[in-house]
């Protein structure tokens, strides 16, 4: 029997599709620091028959960054793809992928991550602030009285910091800055802190026992500092709502 | 006598068109 001929896919057939969502799967659930990222556009994909029913896939992915930290329980679904104004970022990856009987499987990756260009979001919007360094000394110096001002308030695990995982400042007419960082419960509670930081030791590494933060303070006209702490532990299902859509209960100080 | 020489008309002849591009695929948000 002759074999069928060679059809190419296309970057939006339903296989490269479902190959794509593998990929991005794997992505996200091996990657340890920043955000998960969405899909926004196959670039290419290159089939490589090896015979009967047993591809290998190469894939050319352009994804975005989401809101969500890799940390998160939050399934990608419901993760809100970050807008061109909040200074969007980019990953580029290459995928090498088996299909074999039908059941795709990751073999390997490569990504790189890079921000939209400053004066591209400067030219479409020039009120937005841009992204900053994450070791800014206005940034880490937000997040370390964030994460105090937190602590001091609020009964419960002490929280230590994991990672800044982004930051923005702006200058006019207000000056403001603005940090998002994931933060890992301790052993201790917040007054045992006060005496012996260093005692204080992270819990399992469970996801329940990371949480994410947002800070903003404002230094001009006035001084404010305000600071929002969502505890993935501490998630309250919605009555009428399945499992996996439950929402956060954030704990928020000013 | 000169003959003209036959120009094959890409744009009238239905069997000539390109195929559709393959990739990249759609744009799901927006692109950098």
């Amino acid at each position: 029997v002759p074999a069928a001929p060679f059809v190419p896919l296309g970057c939006d057939d339903p296989e490269s599709e479902a190959a794509a969502e593998v990929a991005v799967n794997y992505i996200n659930g091996h990657s340890h620091h920043g955000y998960k990222f969405a899909l926004n556009r196959i670039e290419n994909i290159r089939v490589v028959p090896q015979g009967p029913n047993n591809n290998i896939m190469f894939l050319e992915l352009d994804l975005l960054e989401t809101r969500c930290h890799v940390l998160s329980p939050t399934p990608l679904e419901n993760c809100t793809v970050r807008s061109f104004t909040e200074h969007a970022v980019e990953g580029d990856c290459d995928i090498k992928l088996q299909k074999l009987d039908g059941k795709i499987t990751v073999l390997a990756t490569k990504c790189h991550s890079h921000a939209d260009s400053s004066e591209d979001v400067v030219q479409l919007c020039p009120d937005c602030p841009l992204l900053t360094s994450l070791n800014d000394t206005e940034v880490t110096t937000t997040v370390t009285a964030a994460l105090n001002a937190y602590n001091s308030k609020t009964a419960g695990a002490y929280l230590q910091l994991l990672e800044i995982g982004r930051a923005q400042i702006q200058y006019e007419p207000a000056h403001i800055v603005y940090a998002e960082f994931a933060v890992a419960a301790t052993n201790c509670s917040a007054e045992e802190a006060k005496d012996n930081v260093e005692a204080c030791q992270p819990l399992p590494d469970d996801q329940s026992n990371f949480g994410f933060c947002t800070a903003t303070t404002v230094t001009r006209p006035t001084e404010d500092l305000k600071v929002d702490c969502q505890l993935y532990g501490h998630q309250v299902p919605t009555p009428d709502a399945p499992l996996l859509s439950r929402v956060f209960q954030p704990t928020s100080i000013s | 006598p000169v003959a003209k020489r036959a120009v094959a008309q890409h744009d009238k002849e239905p069997h000539l068109v390109s195929p559709p591009l393959l990739c990249p695929g759609k744009v799901r948000h927006f692109k950098i």
